[in-house]
Order: C-alpha cells, then structure tokens, then sequence
C-alpha cells in the first residue's frame, strides 16, 4: 500500500 | 515480454527515428503537429513519474528515457530551432488540445484503479496517449501533398498501437492475473482512431499514388 500498481507497460 | 509487445516497442520506437531523421536531414518540419507532440510529452512525464520510484528493467527504463528525450528534442526543435521553426504549419496546426487535455483529466480523477497523485496522473496519459494523435491526423488532412515520412510516422504509430492490442490479448492468455480494463478501453480507442488513415495509406500504397486524405 503506498506504493500503488506497478505499469510494466511502456 | 512477448514478441508482440517488443515488436510493438520497436514499432513506437522507429516511428521517432523517422521523424527525427525526417526533420533533421530536411530541416524541416512541413506536416509534422507541434500539438500531437505536445501532447505526447505530456503523457510521458506523467506517465513515467514511476522513473523515479520503481526499477522494472534497464529496457524499460532506457526506452523511457529515449520516448522523453526525443519528443522534447522535437518540440525544441519546431519552436526554436532557426531553420526548422519557419517550416512549422502554424496556420494549419490549430487543433485546441485543451479540450482533450481536460476531459482526459477529469475522466482520470473519476475512473482509476487507486486514487493517488502518481496513479491518477498515469492513467490521465493513458486516456491523454488515446487521443494525442488526432491533431496530427488534423493537420495531414488539411496537407495536400503528405511526404511519405510523415505518412509512415503515422503508419509506425498505429502499428504500435495495433501490436499492443495482440500483447495483451496474448498476456491475457498466458499470465493468471493480468487484467488492465482502463487501459485495454483506451487502447482499442486508440486503435480505431488509426483506421481510416490505415485504409487511405494502405491503397495509396497499392496504387502506388501518393497519400492524401479527403477532408
């Protein structure tokens, strides 16, 4: 929590 | 990473290098919206603010790094530049992009999927990058004689755009829990906005005629 989604998307 | 989302990279990526290619041996930027790629460097500062709190991978990273670089060394370019400035369609490029900067940023502070400055600022370059080109397709319209650079900048761009959509149908088939509806709605958006210019740069290239689109 905090640290929100990870996008490992460009 | 699948191939159809490297391939879709590498698509994004060369349709920078022709247009920096394009404007750089030409010195000139004829055709080119400053306002599509305004817009584009909005997306990406808002979109890779995560540069500066998570580490995914040196690829990753690296084509940040280049998407942002390369659109402001654009921009600079046409506002600035001594040559290339003059070449600029100011008359033409008049697309108001302040109304999609702000419905895209309402529409972020409503649907997202946390309500935090970083995660509400990404997924407004997300529905931002869905609609960033239309300035563009704007200007081309207006453009009678499109050169085949700028026509295969926005030929590369649409490709990207089509090949994420295979990523992620192939994702979704391959990894338990991937699912990202925000983004899958704005990247079909994205993509439909690409297909009259496909159809129109398809058959200019079977018929071997130059590009134009009817306004």
């Amino acid at each position: 929590p905090g640290e929100g989604p990870v996008h490992d998307e460009l | 990473m699948n191939i159809f989302r490297l391939a879709g990279d590498m698509m994004h990526l060369f349709s920078i290098i022709v247009l920096l290619l394009k404007i750089n041996a030409t010195r000139s930027c004829r055709g080119v919206s400053l306002k599509t790629q305004e817009l584009y460097a909005i997306v990406f500062v808002c979109r890779y603010l995560d540069l500066f709190t998570s580490f995914i991978s040196l690829y990753n990273t690296t084509m940040k790094l280049i998407f942002l670089l390369s659109t402001f060394t654009i921009i600079y370019w046409m506002r600035f530049h001594k040559v290339i400035r003059v070449t600029y369609d100011r008359e033409q490029d008049t697309f108001r992009y302040q109304f999609l900067i702000l419905p895209c940023f309402l529409l972020a502070l409503v649907l997202n999927n946390e309500f935090s400055a970083m995660e509400v600022l990404w997924t407004f370059s997300i529905y931002l990058e869905a609609v960033a080109i239309l300035p563009q397709l704007v200007l081309l319209q207006r453009t009678n004689n499109i050169d085949n650079l700028t026509g295969n900048y926005v030929f590369l761009l649409g490709s990207y755009r089509a090949l994420y959509i295979l990523n992620w149908i192939y994702r979704f088939m391959t990894e338990p829990n991937y699912r990202q509806y925000l983004v899958w709605i704005s990247g079909i958006v994205q993509t439909i906005v690409y297909i009259d210019f496909f159809y129109y740069y398809i058959r200019s290239w079977r018929n071997n005629e130059k590009l134009s689109l009817p306004a």
